[in-house]
């Protein structure tokens, strides 16, 4: 099973 | 006090057209650098950056940073009311609830100005690295456009492969599947016909055919599109703005639990 992961997962919120 | 001339007004008409239906509401960011925004979609797996560089507005004044939180369909409801060869002016005051966009057609017979409504909007700003990336693909922007729409016909999804032989996009669906590939190809008349293909490492990585065909919405911005991928990671999707600056949509690609 495939998942997109939000993209909070990925960078950093500032 | 904000105040931001920019000549070639339909530019701004086709940005609104390529981020209103990815995008409901976002804050666009004013400084000495530029006019720009980053928001997210609702489901946060996709995010839209727009930079619209100081320089290229005939007129940038901007006393102090300043925010503006818009509803981006009624935006585009106004730029709408702007001719494809109107100067656009966007005008604020200091602490004001409105932004005014004035249109002035290129022989001045005719201005108009459209005052809306500002709102406030708590959003998530993301920092995003510059990133090296395992391969970087440059090719038409109607080619990709095309593509896209096509898959979308027979798939949900798109793979999108980097490898020597050039960049394999691929779909599979209920009445069957779908690969298109496009190598490599400079030479070719106008430079903004070539596909090039800079590759460290093969990538493989599979999105969802709803998101980049949102992205496409970009494609009268430019002639080119340059798509950034790298193993396991958000692709970037890059409309480049005459002399301006950029569109850039990221998207989490769908990866193994």
């Amino acid at each position: 099973m495939r998942r997109q992961f939000p993209l909070t997962f990925y960078f950093a919120m500032t | 006090m904000l105040e931001l001339r920019l000549v070639q007004g339909s530019l701004l008409k086709k940005v609104l057209e390529s981020i209103k239906e990815l995008v409901n509401d976002a804050n666009f960011d004013c400084s000495s650098t530029g006019f720009s925004l980053q928001a997210m979609d609702s489901s946060h797996v996709a995010l839209v950056a727009l930079l619209l560089r100081s320089e290229g507005f005939e007129h940038y004044r901007c006393d102090r940073n300043l925010s503006m939180g818009m509803n981006l369909n009624n935006m585009a409801k106004m730029l709408k009311c702007a001719g494809n060869d109107d100067i656009i002016t966007i005008k604020a005051d200091d602490g004001s609830d409105t932004v005014t966009f004035m249109f002035e057609s290129p022989t001045q017979d005719k201005i108009s100005d459209f005052e809306m409504k500002l709102m406030d909007i708590d959003s998530e700003h993301l920092g995003i690295p510059e990133a090296e990336y395992d391969a970087i693909v440059r090719m038409p922007s109607a080619e990709f456009a095309r593509i896209c729409k096509d898959l979308s016909s027979i798939g949900d999804t798109v793979v999108i492969s980097v490898t020597k032989e050039g960049v394999k996009f691929s779909t599979k669906g209920d009445i069957g599947a779908a690969n298109i590939v496009c190598r490599q190809n400079t030479t070719v008349d106008k430079p903004d016909d070539a596909t090039v293909i800079e590759m460290k490492e093969p990538v493989s990585l599979q999105f969802a055919l709803r998101y980049t065909n949102f992205f496409t919405k970009a494609t009268p911005l430019s002639s080119t599109v340059t798509i950034s991928l790298s193993n396991e990671l958000p692709v970037v999707v890059e409309y480049k703005i005459a002399e301006m600056g950029y569109v850039r949509f990221y998207l989490a690609p769908k990866i193994e639990e």
